[in-house]
């Protein structure tokens, strides 16, 4: 059996589970500390009042960034990979053993901090959103062309910083572009609020 | 065959090979842009008229990271992995096909910019050097145990960032120290200069 195959048949099964229940899912994506959690909290502070909230968190150990988002006051759970690099649907369909999807508009998933694996194992989500922040530095679209074109949506965090870092965040997001002509590339700073709303926007919420 | 074993068997060999030639390795490891390039550029800077030094560099994709090492004037070789979120001993032993080690007295191995796997496959460096930024936030220690466990030498960068990100740079050194007694933990900032001789010391140059 093609092992790639089965994964995207359990993603197949995800979405169809997600479906049925009518609740949308979004998938955060990212280098460790690019700012996936920071942007999740920022947007859920600014939708929390019109949509019931999930959130599942992975990683590979600590239950922080569940910590973090349940200050917000809504659902999260940590899911611990054990010291896999990625989540996998497995992951998810387990965690989704504990809850009642019905209760829920929005899941939101935020992945392992890896900026290689993860794109190669979808969950299901209707919009991948791929944070590249600038504090990496201004080459990580070319370095990392996989995940860059397979992402639903391009979000840049971090911009606050481009000058102390000196970066040219014109350059990444010619770079994003290059490599993925779809997406909405989105400059985002969850220190000043700069884009978010355009995010929101771009989720549709 | 237990997989695990032939890896660090691989890594002895390459052990063995490193000490014939006489020649100190020192493996970089860290998320995508913590810095090792960077650092890798600092500490060469100020010891290519001692040494003669040889830097292999782990991409998945590009050869930006060898390209700006070469503008030293050191040999710089970029090893692509194919989409393999690590260095394996083979790619390793594979890229030393084409270079005389007894040329040269030191070698710097980047690996592939991720804070989880490359610390499973030891590539025989005398010292592993662990880059986590202040960027990443100040959590990466406690939630990347394994690697921090690992390393023998622990590297907090871009300190000059501090402030704006808004990290606690001692909390991190803590949490460090907590999991790793032994490894000297060593600030840096490769724009102030801070730290760096403190690091060539710590490498024993
Ligand atoms: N200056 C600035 N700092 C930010 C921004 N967004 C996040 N940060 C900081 O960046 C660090 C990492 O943010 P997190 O939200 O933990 O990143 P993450 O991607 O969820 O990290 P992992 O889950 O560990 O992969 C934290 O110290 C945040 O405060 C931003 O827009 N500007
Ligand atoms: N402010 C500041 N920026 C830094 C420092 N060190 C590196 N940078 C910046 O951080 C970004 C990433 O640095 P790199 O050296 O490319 O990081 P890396 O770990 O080699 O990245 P990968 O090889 O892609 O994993 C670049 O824009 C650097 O200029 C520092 O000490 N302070
Ligand atoms: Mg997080
Ligand atoms: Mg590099
Ligand atoms: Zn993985
Ligand atoms: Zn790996």
């Amino acid at each position: 059996v093609d092992v790639k195959q089965k994964y995207l048949d359990q993603a197949e099964m995800l979405r169809k589970l997600y479906d049925s229940k009518g609740i949308k899912v979004f998938e955060l994506l990212g280098s460790p500390g690019s700012g996936k959690t920071a942007l999740a909290e920022a947007v859920i502070d600014r939708i929390k009042d019109k949509y019931k909230i999930l959130y599942f968190g992975g990683d590979v150990a600590s239950t922080l960034d569940a910590e973090r988002v349940a200050k917000h006051g809504i659902e999260a759970v940590e899911i611990n990979t054990g010291g896999i690099c990625h989540l996998e649907p497995s992951h998810v369909m387990e965690a989704l053993k504990n809850v009642d999807l019905s209760k829920y508009d929005i899941m939101f998933i935020e992945n392992v901090g890896n900026l290689i694996c993860p794109i190669n194992f979808p969950l299901g989500a209707h919009k991948r959103i791929l944070v590249v922040s600038v504090a990496e530095g201004e080459d990580k679209f070319v370095k990392h062309p996989m995940s860059t074109k397979a992402a639903d949506v391009i979000v840049i965090s971090k911009v606050d910083l481009a000058d102390a870092i000196g970066v040219d965040v014109k350059k990444m997001e010619e770079d994003a572009r290059k490599l993925n002509p779809k997406a909405p590339i989105i400059k985002v700073s969850v220190k000043t609020g700069e884009g978010i709303d355009e995010l929101v926007k771009a989720l549709g919420l």
